[in-house]
């Protein structure tokens, strides 16, 4: 066993869902349906490093337990002042 | 600490709040102290005045919502968001908006309306998220006692940066403030140092930081964000590998974690190793894989475990120094790792070898955190 935080059984899917909901509300993401299969992953990896650099974790840029282990915590939102 | 584009800040140091609803979890009189014991947080430390008002339109205004609340930043339900605000300006500037579908308390049970006040008043002033996990504008939750909390120097610095200091009490909180400890810190010592699973992790004051063996960088965490029931400052930590368990300790009580996870049952008291009845707290304790037996470091003397047989092994206790020659006598921290045992002693780390029973590094107390 890992000896990282346990989280919910959730799906790998359901896990990147989360974190890309996560990122389009907290570091701007465009929305994640976009054409370009590409240009998306490349923004997916891009903010994910921004958000890892940002809480001193390992920045790789994929999805690994800790990064989704500190995107589970409660924590302050962001209002969409930009609207 | 950081704060909005153009560093927002409120043009009058003289500002009102108005609580527009109450959240049902709580008495409304406790809503209104924690509200405005979060506003004085930064009120000490600055020169701004806030005021509460009953009527009207105030600078701030504070709700409780749930979901779609009309500013195109819906709430999600239980965890996740807890609340957000808006950055000084006109209008929606500075409005505060508490999510309802969390449970709001004034202690430690769901989440301190006070501290998620206090984090949120510090956006609605103008400050944006810090990346020190030790302050309070860090984005992630955690519980601190509200009767001994005091802003970081990292918060103190952000809101003086935009207000100045308090003309009455010009330095008094800054040179008091917390400070985060700093992995880098050349004098840098430890309270406790274990295994777990694999990865190791360093504890110091109110922090702790951990470090995989997959991963070159430390990540530093507040004790309270994944454990809000163990105290700060503990005193020792060791890892049993036949049980799969980390035990944590302070003063006379003992607390054992399953990975991440806190055992039911615990706390529990540290007579439960079997140490003599005047002992009221360990300075260290580690894990010797090689003897299978726990050794637990008291002042200058330490102690055998047998975790098998549950008791403290004769002959003991022993004097540090005489089996440990060159570490010191006394030590603040200590662990095995790969058949090596670490002893940490201010800001020195004792590489000890078991098998030549030598001291065959002295490095320093951070090696192990990336610096």
């Amino acid at each position: 066993a890992y000896a990282v935080p346990v989280l919910p059984d959730n799906t790998e899917e359901e896990n990147a869902e989360f974190a890309q909901e996560y990122l389009r509300k907290l570091y701007n993401l465009t929305s994640s349906s976009g054409s370009n299969f590409r240009r998306r992953g490349n923004e997916m990896t891009e903010k994910l490093k921004e958000m890892q650099k940002f809480f001193g974790l390992q920045v790789t840029g994929t999805l690994d337990s800790s990064t989704l282990g500190v995107m589970k915590k409660s924590r302050c939102g962001v209002p969409d002042v930009a609207h | 600490y950081s704060t909005f584009p153009g560093a927002l800040k409120w043009k009058k140091n003289s500002l009102t709040y108005r609580i527009e609803n109450y959240t049902p979890d709580m008495p409304q009189a406790d809503v209104e102290k924690a509200i405005e014991k979060a506003f004085a947080v930064w009120t000490k430390v600055t020169p701004l005045k806030i005021a509460q008002i009953y009527s009207g339109t105030a600078d701030i205004m504070i709700s409780f919502v749930t979901g779609v609340h009309g500013d195109n930043s819906p709430f999600d339900g239980p965890g996740g968001f807890l609340a957000h605000a808006f950055a000084p300006s006109d209008g929606i500037g500075g409005d505060t908006h508490f999510d309802e579908d969390e449970t709001f308390t004034s202690g430690s049970a769901g989440y301190n309306l006070f501290l998620v006040a206090a984090h949120e008043f510090g956006h609605a002033l103008g400050l944006g998220h810090s990346n020190d996990p030790g302050a309070l504008m860090y984005p992630i939750y955690s519980y601190v006692n509200p009767g001994t909390f005091s802003l970081s120097q990292d918060d103190i610095q952000g809101i003086q940066y935009l207000y100045g200091p308090n003309s009455n009490a010009p330095n008094d909180p800054v040179p008091d403030a917390p400070k985060t400890p700093n992995a880098c810190d050349p004098n840098l010592s430890l309270n406790a140092v274990t295994t777990l699973r694999g990865e190791m992790m360093f504890f110091k004051d109110r922090f702790f930081w951990r470090k995989s063996p997959y991963v070159a960088n430390v990540e530093q965490y507040t004790i309270t964000s994944f454990w809000p029931e163990l105290p700060d400052n503990i005193d020792a930590a060791y890892e049993s590998r036949e049980r799969d368990l980390v035990y944590l300790f302070k003063g006379n009580q003992v607390w054992a974690l399953f990975g991440y996870d806190i055992q039911q049952g615990y706390p529990q008291s540290i007579q439960k190793f079997g140490l003599p009845a005047g002992i009221n707290k360990i300075d260290a304790a580690l894990y010797d894989e090689n003897a299978g037996k726990v050794l637990i470091f008291v002042g200058n003397k330490y102690y055998s475990y047998d975790e098998a047989r549950r008791r403290i092994d004769k002959g003991y206790p022993k004097s540090i120094e005489s089996s440990f020659p060159g570490i010191g006598g006394k030590v603040d921290a200590a662990v095995e790792d790969n058949g090596l045992m670490y002893f940490f002693s201010g800001s020195r780390m004792f590489e000890y070898n078991i098998m030549s029973k030598r001291v065959i590094r002295v490095l320093a107390t951070n090696y192990f955190l990336g610096c």
